[in-house]
């Protein structure tokens, strides 16, 4: 079967570091289910 | 039966030619066998990468984020956030190379984030677009590529022994060994060829390879090989490692000998052929005949299982308007089942014992993927799916003619997305240009 069942999206804190310094973004990412 | 020549390959550009002619390709998901087949669903247009910045005066090697703006199989049409409607840097990525990173990936490997030099004085505050374009947008997982590395393990190793069909005679098997795995799909040397050369190419979930003791256990012909001297670190491969069939009961209503259905030639898989069950033999497998090409010895039957997407019932061909290649010499056509089945005093095999499941595959005509010439397995070319009968496809080699179509199941481990050469390091062999086939 599909892996993809086994899988549900998130919301995520990621780190972004830029010339202009370092800050965070909430995106989506998948992830195997806890 | 057809086969083509190599055609030697110049750069062929997966990404120009899927632009330059609108085309689709099939989803990576339309295909369980490859990496990443299984767990391809959060790949989409609009979800964000991190990628090398390849649009940079620096020396040093620089990354900035990119969304998917189009998507055939592994390859991704990139454009680096910044851009908005503006095409003109957009690039082809394949998405299973290690230089693609979910967003984040730089900051939490060191790695410096520089804006496009051809836009980086268009926002004075990146930060502040960054911000505004990524949040609530989608990355790729966290263990995407730690994913792609598992999916690009194979467990068949070189020198691993295994029974295969023996391609001058269908209807035996030969011991061959693992000579090459590459992207899953195996070259075998028969084990007593002397030089090396004697070969077969399959994928390792292919029907045509079987652990070593199997043509014994179902009654399947087999040639013994006369090697005295064992190759050293050979070694059987385990009955784990291959495809399972669907156990059978056939205890109820079965096969029978002589019994008429209609088979994909497997020497001509462009034709779906008059053919008869020949022999029955053990765990539901069947040795099946070619009507009126067959020789008095049996020796050009080849093995299907029942559950074989590649046997139909009487009738099959006619209801989905396929072509039916009648018995070679018999000359009332165009055939009538009825009259053929008097004719010869036999009856069909009923429809319940065949295979019916339909699989919700995803393939669409007009699909673009990488499809192996059963003809001359060595070779993976550009293909098209040009017509689809339920879970059968029609698989078009882009350049050749029509004729050297083949009727291909949707679950065959021969066909894959486009970009899976690229991923695995095998040759793909580009359209045949008109000079190259000539």
């Amino acid at each position: 079967g599909s892996e993809a069942s086994s899988r549900k999206w998130e919301q995520k804190q990621v780190q972004i570091k830029t010339l202009e310094g370092e800050f965070s973004v909430t995106m989506w990412a998948s992830d195997a289910k806890k | 039966a057809k086969s083509k020549a190599v055609i030697p390959v110049e750069s062929f550009d997966w990404g120009r030619y899927i632009c330059s002619n609108n085309l689709v390709g099939a989803p990576v998901s339309c295909f369980k066998h490859v990496p990443m087949g299984t767990c391809w669903g959060d790949i989409s247009e609009g979800v964000r990468v991190e990628v090398i910045n390849s649009d940079t005066a620096l020396s040093t090697k620089v990354y900035w984020i990119a969304g998917i703006v189009k998507i055939a199989g592994f390859q991704a049409l990139l454009r680096y956030e910044g851009f908005d409607s503006d095409s003109s840097k957009d690039f082809w990525y394949n998405l299973c190379v290690p230089e693609v990173h979910p967003v984040g990936w730089c900051a939490s490997s060191g790695k410096p984030l520089v804006p496009p030099k051809t836009i980086q004085h268009k926002y004075s505050n990146w930060k502040a677009f960054l911000v505004k374009r990524l949040t609530g947008a989608k990355t790729l997982p966290p263990d995407f590529a730690t994913k792609v590395h598992e999916n690009l393990q194979y467990p068949f190793k070189k020198l691993m022994r295994v029974e295969v069909v023996d391609k001058t005679h269908l209807c035996r098997t030969r011991v061959a060994l693992v000579e090459q795995v590459t992207g899953g799909r195996l070259r075998l040397v028969y084990e007593e060829s002397q030089d090396g050369t004697d070969d077969f190419w399959c994928h390792m979930h292919s029907p045509l390879i079987h652990c070593i003791g199997w043509s014994r256990s179902i009654g399947h012909r087999f040639k013994r090989s006369d090697v005295s001297k064992k190759v050293e670190g050979q070694m059987d491969a385990s009955p784990q490692l291959f495809q399972k069939v669907k156990d059978v009961d056939q205890s109820g209503e079965w096969f029978k000998d002589g019994m008429k259905l209609e088979a994909i030639d497997p020497l001509n898989l462009s034709a779906i052929c008059v053919a008869t069950v020949r022999k029955v033999l053990a765990d539901g497998y069947l040795m099946i005949g070619i009507d009126g090409s067959e020789a008095a010895d049996g020796s050009d039957w080849f093995c299907y299982h029942s559950c074989s997407p590649s046997i139909f019932p009487v009738g099959f061909c006619e209801i989905n308007s396929i072509e039916l290649t009648p018995p070679r010499g018999y000359t009332k056509l165009p055939l009538n089942w009825f009259d053929y089945l008097r004719d010869t005093g036999s009856i069909a095999a009923p429809v319940k014992l065949f295979n019916q499941d339909v699989p919700n595959h995803g393939f669409q005509q007009g699909m673009k993927l990488e499809a192996v010439d059963l003809m001359e397995p060595r070779l993976v070319c550009v293909a098209t799916v040009t017509r689809i009968v339920h879970r059968l496809l029609r698989i078009h080699f882009d350049g050749w003619e029509d004729e050297y179509d083949q009727w291909v199941d949707c679950r065959s481990p021969d066909l894959y997305p486009v970009g899976w050469c690229q991923l695995t390091g095998y040759q793909l062999q580009p359209p045949a240009a008109q000079s190259a086939r000539e």
